[in-house]
């Protein structure tokens, strides 16, 4: 066996059975039994007691049926591969124990063709004891699914020895255990007929996206349909299922672009792309949860964050990845990300290097965020026009290789920013899918027009005001100059570019004129140096050396 | 199409990944997997199986890898060294 270092600290626990999606083939009252049953198994061995509760309140755990993605860190697959998990103890989500319902569930003990429900539940219940898997393949904590005659089951030595080793042995041991002595049920207030619990036919609208995020553990959902049960899944005909051809990436309209590890990574619906030089690589896209298991489709945003962790956003909620590994915990309401960000909704958001700060980009406003205190600055949110004629909510935001711009994407076009000069370059917005995703004829989006002709001809000047100093690479958010409001931010990026264009011209010309004044010095020294030799005598003595030399000889 | 257990699309590789016995950064990588790193996984998974630890992808294994089971990972992801971005 093997434990995962979590256990209950109590031994009283409390557990409901949601309705919804029971198997139709076992009905509401044989379900709720056999996992009664699978909890009596492990309370027989320990101290432990469960008491039933309705559906709907506070509980230790909470015991449902789902399909696909449900809210929650995993994904189920339909028929025939992952059959169930559950959470280990701890407070929240803690225990909480979820049964695929596209599962050939039963409960005849002479079915060896179904999944039994009770053997199941033993496994599942395990874990939310504290159980891992364990090596032992007798075990009923090994990982896979094996047939043992559920009406007369016992425990494996090694799942007792690994739940005692958490709990010890029951109080009252030298009594005969029985599976139900310490299950108390308290009747579910609600009406749970089995009629109730009963799906439907499968309706094609359940396949559809939720635009609206789910909080963990709410109602199972069904609507997002996993990688697997798409290929595999039984209705051919529906939505979704057009829904999950892979789409190409020359389409635009992505969900988000990013850089991770210094590559493109692209997100539309449930699928991604590695780009790698204007080519997108092989076996791409791919779906995101084979890599990023846990992660919803449609997601807002993404980046690495300085400690090198994945930082994903869709509505309300964060995600935290370690490489493609979710962090224990996520996702997150966004509010606990750090004070100050946008609590409703992230549309881009990028680690900034030249400064060090992170941004977050939400509607036409952004933010600056210190990772360090995990707060906005104050005077945040500011326009996000201070980074150019970008548009309101853009879908990315990434840095260039070298650091030196900024490019911002939305739709299918992007605008770059000039991280040293902090203002935005000309000539944009252009095709992204052209310049970074090799797309051959991808039409070429219109330059913004500058509309006032005065700037255009002496970009940068505004009558009236002088230029101030700025402090190049610090942000566009440092060159806000004092008693300046919030009201006018074009006209603030108009004097930087002042200040940034006359400082650039005389830098010009002493960078070009020094070099040539230094040639010309050598050019005057080596010159005299060649003089001086050709006028000067041999030394004297050398001379009457000569002249005594040839008179000795 | 890597996670799929169906006959056609049924990804060892990916198996070991989804269930621990393979690094998930590993996707990180471009190249393929040296023979003893697959050989290694495997071999850990065939004993979690009670089976003979070859290290080979053999028909006992493949059969076993599309076994129904839980869908919690065997193995906790490693807790190594994270490259940062500098």
């Amino acid at each position: 066996f093997a434990l995962t270092g979590q256990r209950w600290d109590k031994e009283q626990l409390s557990f409901s059975i949601l309705d919804q999606r029971i198997p139709p083939s076992l009905g509401l009252n044989r379900t709720s039994n056999a996992i009664r049953r699978a909890f009596g198994v492990w309370s027989s061995v320990t101290p432990l007691s469960f008491q039933e509760r309705p559906a709907g309140g506070a509980v230790d755990i909470l015991l449902l049926f789902a399909s696909g993605f449900h809210g929650d860190m995993s994904l189920f697959d339909g028929e025939g591969g992952s059959l169930a998990h559950a959470f280990y103890p701890g407070p929240g989500t803690g225990g909480d124990t979820h049964f695929d319902a596209d599962e050939p569930w039963t409960l005849d003990a002479q079915n060896q063709e179904g999944i039994d429900l009770f053997l199941v539940a033993v496994h599942e219940l395990g874990h939310a004891l504290g159980l891992e898997h364990s090596e032992n393949p007798a075990a009923i904590m090994a990982p896979f699914y094996q047939w043992s005659n559920a009406q007369n089951f016992s425990l494996h030595g090694d799942d007792i020895a690994g739940v005692q080793r958490m709990y010890g042995p029951p109080v009252a041991s030298d009594a005969p255990p029985t599976h139900h002595d310490d299950i108390t049920t308290t009747p579910p207030s609600t009406s749970s007929s089995p009629t109730h619990s009963t799906p439907g036919p499968p309706d094609p609208t359940q396949t559809e996206p939720d635009p609206t995020p789910t909080p963990p553990l709410a109602t199972p959902t069904s609507h997002l349909t996993s990688p697997i049960t798409a290929r595999t899944g039984p209705d051919p005909v529906t939505p979704a299922v057009r829904r999950d051809a892979p789409p190409s990436i020359c389409d635009g309209d992505f969900d988000t672009l990013t850089l991770l590890r210094g590559e493109m990574f692209v997100f539309k619906g449930r699928w991604f792309w590695r780009v790698r030089r204007n080519r997108v690589l092989e076996n791409y896209p791919m779906p995101i949860s084979v890599f990023w298991n846990g992660l919803p489709d449609d997601i807002d945003a993404a980046y690495e964050r300085h400690d090198g962790k994945f930082v994903f956003f869709k509505g309300d909620r964060f995600w935290l990845f370690r490489e493609a590994d979710v962090l224990p915990g996520y996702p997150q309401p966004l509010h606990q990300y750090g004070r100050g960000i946008p609590a409703h909704r992230i549309d881009a958001a990028i680690w900034w290097e030249p400064n060090e700060f992170t941004y977050f980009f939400s509607g036409d406003r952004y933010w600056r965020y210190n990772e360090e205190t995990r707060s906005t600055d104050r005077d945040f949110p500011k326009p996000i026009s201070r980074w150019g004629k970008i548009p309101a909510s853009p879908r990315g935001a990434f840095l260039s290789e070298d650091g030196a711009s900024t490019y911002f994407y939305k739709g299918s076009s992007y605008w770059r920013f000039d991280n040293r000069r902090t203002e935005a370059d000309r000539g944009y917005p252009r095709s992204i899918l052209k310049d970074f995703m090799g797309c051959v004829g991808a039409p070429e989006p219109d330059p913004d027009p500058d509309p006032d002709p005065e700037t255009e001809r002496n970009p940068g000047t505004e009558p009236g005001r002088p230029p101030q100093p700025t402090e190049p690479g610090r942000g566009p958010d440092r060159e806000l100059r004092p008693g300046s409001t919030e009201d006018d931010p074009d006209q603030e990026v108009n004097m930087v570019v002042t200040v940034v264009d006359s400082e650039s011209k005389v830098m010009t010309l002493v960078m070009v004129t020094a070099p040539l004044l230094l040639i010309l010095c050598i050019l005057v020294l080596v010159y005299a140096i060649l003089r001086t030799l050709q006028n000067k005598e041999p030394p004297r003595a050398l001379v009457h050396c000569k002249r005594s030399l040839q008179d000795w000889v | 199409s890597a996670e799929t257990p169906d006959e056609e699309n049924f990804n060892p590789e990916e198996w070991l990944r989804r269930f621990g016995y393979l690094s998930r950064s590993g996707l990180q990588m471009s190249g393929p997997l040296s023979v003893q790193i697959l050989s290694r996984a495997v071999s850990d998974m065939q004993r979690v199986y009670g089976l003979d630890p070859t290290g080979r992808l053999d028909g006992a294994t493949l059969a076993a890898m599309r076994r129904p089971r839980c869908a919690l990972p065997d193995r906790t992801p490693e807790a190594g060294e994270v490259r940062t971005r500098r």
